[in-house]
């Protein structure tokens, strides 16, 4: 979901 | 994972490794900013607090323990193994005019008033300011060593490929993440002179040297 995506990034 | 994303998280791990070096090699940090080393380890430890509760990747694991660990270690070497050598007559930046506006910036402008959230915000609009004690150094002792100036390029390059990242993700993905983009792009601008300066100067052999 949105959340997993933006704790992906760095 | 795209290749952007990927440069510019090796560009980010490049300049630390360069800064490490720096310190280790010539026993000294004359010239590197301790208020903005503090300000990157505060970035870090509020923004990756997540690791403690989603699991992403391995990849993703491993870059932000390194991330934490080598600016803790930064810190340390500037304030406790290398304090004799470190410039703290220049570096006179007072960092809670960047701490105190961020914090209420998080506070106000956020996707979800939850404590990690809150968190998250704070450490990506920091992390767009953080250098401007390091940037304020240069300008005011008028010059920076060569390699020093290398940390600063590829610590430039790094949120400038991330903004590419995020020109790919929403043309590809059709994913966007405002507040990581706005704060990515003031990030970016606060580097512009600087990286003028490097292409014109550094890369040619030169000193980088303010005009007086």
């Amino acid at each position: 979901d949105q959340d997993e995506e933006k704790h992906d990034e760095l | 994972m795209n290749i952007f994303r990927l440069l510019g998280d090796l560009s980010h791990l490049l300049a630390i490794i360069i800064l490490l070096l720096k310190i280790w090699k010539t026993r000294s940090c004359a010239g590197i900013s301790g208020k903005s080393q503090i300000l990157f380890a505060i970035v870090y430890t509020t923004r990756y607090l997540d690791l403690l509760t989603t699991y992403i990747s391995a990849y993703n694991t491993f870059m932000k323990i390194i991330f934490i660990a080598t600016s803790y270690t930064t810190v340390f070497l500037m304030y406790v193994k290398f304090k004799a050598t470190y410039d703290h007559n220049h570096d006179t930046f007072r960092i809670e005019f960047l701490i105190l506006p961020t914090s209420l910036l998080a506070l106000l402008i956020n996707h979800e008033f939850t404590i990690i959230e809150i968190l998250w915000t704070f450490s990506i609009y920091l992390e767009s300011v953080a250098i401007l004690p390091q940037l304020f150094l240069v300008s005011k002792t008028g010059e920076a060593e060569s390699i020093t100036s290398h940390y600063l390029f590829a610590l430039g390059c790094y949120r400038g490929l991330y903004l590419l990242n995020w020109v790919y993700r929403y043309y590809a993905e059709n994913y966007y993440e405002l507040i990581a983009i706005v704060a990515g792009l003031v990030q970016t601008i606060l580097y512009c002179d600087f990286f003028y300066l490097y292409i014109t100067k550094v890369l040619k052999g030169k000193k980088l040297q303010l005009p007086a």
